[in-house]
């Protein structure tokens, strides 16, 4: 455990509760991708089976059932208590043409042809395109909440402080994955648009709000 | 050489 890996951690537990708390104060879910928090929940469920076969530390552990448990916070909030609040005209983004896709490559290309092992590929490979339904989202309205760009912002920003925890880790224990590095920095690579914004608009007071 | 993933990072 590194500074980054530590503060990547943090920086993605914040986004989740900021986004529960975004939705629960608000009592509405106005501009969150449903879908994206369904891909997500299914991110963290195929990842997180080896809480059933091996026991690693009580950080991860707690961590895994925090993120699993708020994720499907998220969608029952969405699709349940303020279903109404929902813009699903506007999370209009197929998302089979990232779960088939990824399905299919989690396959092809592995650690180890075993059922859990392809579970865990296909979350690293899912979770990196995950956030595109939310992105196509903003892009078609055209604008987003600003608490809504905080939590992108810090979702974004777990995975780029993953990055530099695996560059630490390659120089310090000649680990690597390189799974995990190439879709860590696929992932990274969708938030960078978002980052120009949120750096120029969002944190000089604006609302983030696109060109028509 | 072949590393396998790490079942400590989240």
């Amino acid at each position: 455990m590194n500074i980054f890996r530590l503060t990547g951690d943090l920086s993605h537990l914040a986004a989740i509760i900021i986004l529960l708390l975004k939705i629960w104060k608000s009592r509405s879910c106005a501009g969150i991708s449903g879908k994206s928090q369904i891909l997500f929940a299914l991110v963290f469920t195929t990842r997180y089976l080896d809480l059933f076969t091996s026991f690693i530390s009580l950080y991860n552990t707690c961590m895994k059932l925090i993120y699993i448990g708020c994720a499907y916070a998220t969608v029952y909030l969405i699709y349940a208590k303020f279903r109404a609040t929902y813009d699903g005209n506007h999370d209009s983004f197929r998302v089979e043409f990232l779960v088939v896709p990824v399905g299919g490559l989690s396959v092809l290309i592995n650690h180890d042809f075993s059922p859990l092992e392809i579970l865990w590929t296909f979350s690293i490979y899912l979770e990196s395109v995950a956030i595109l339904p939310q992105l196509f989202m903003i892009s078609k309205t055209g604008e987003a909440e600003t608490i809504t760009t905080h939590y992108l912002f810090c979702l974004g920003l777990y995975r780029a402080l993953y990055l530099f925890n695996w560059i630490w880790r390659f120089y310090f224990e000649g680990f690597f994955d390189m799974i995990a590095i190439v879709a860590g920095v696929v992932q990274t690579v969708l938030y960078c648009d978002f980052f120009y914004l949120y750096v120029t608009k969002v944190l000089k007071g604006k609302k983030l709000s696109l060109p028509a | 050489e072949e590393t396998t993933k790490d079942k400590d990072e989240l």
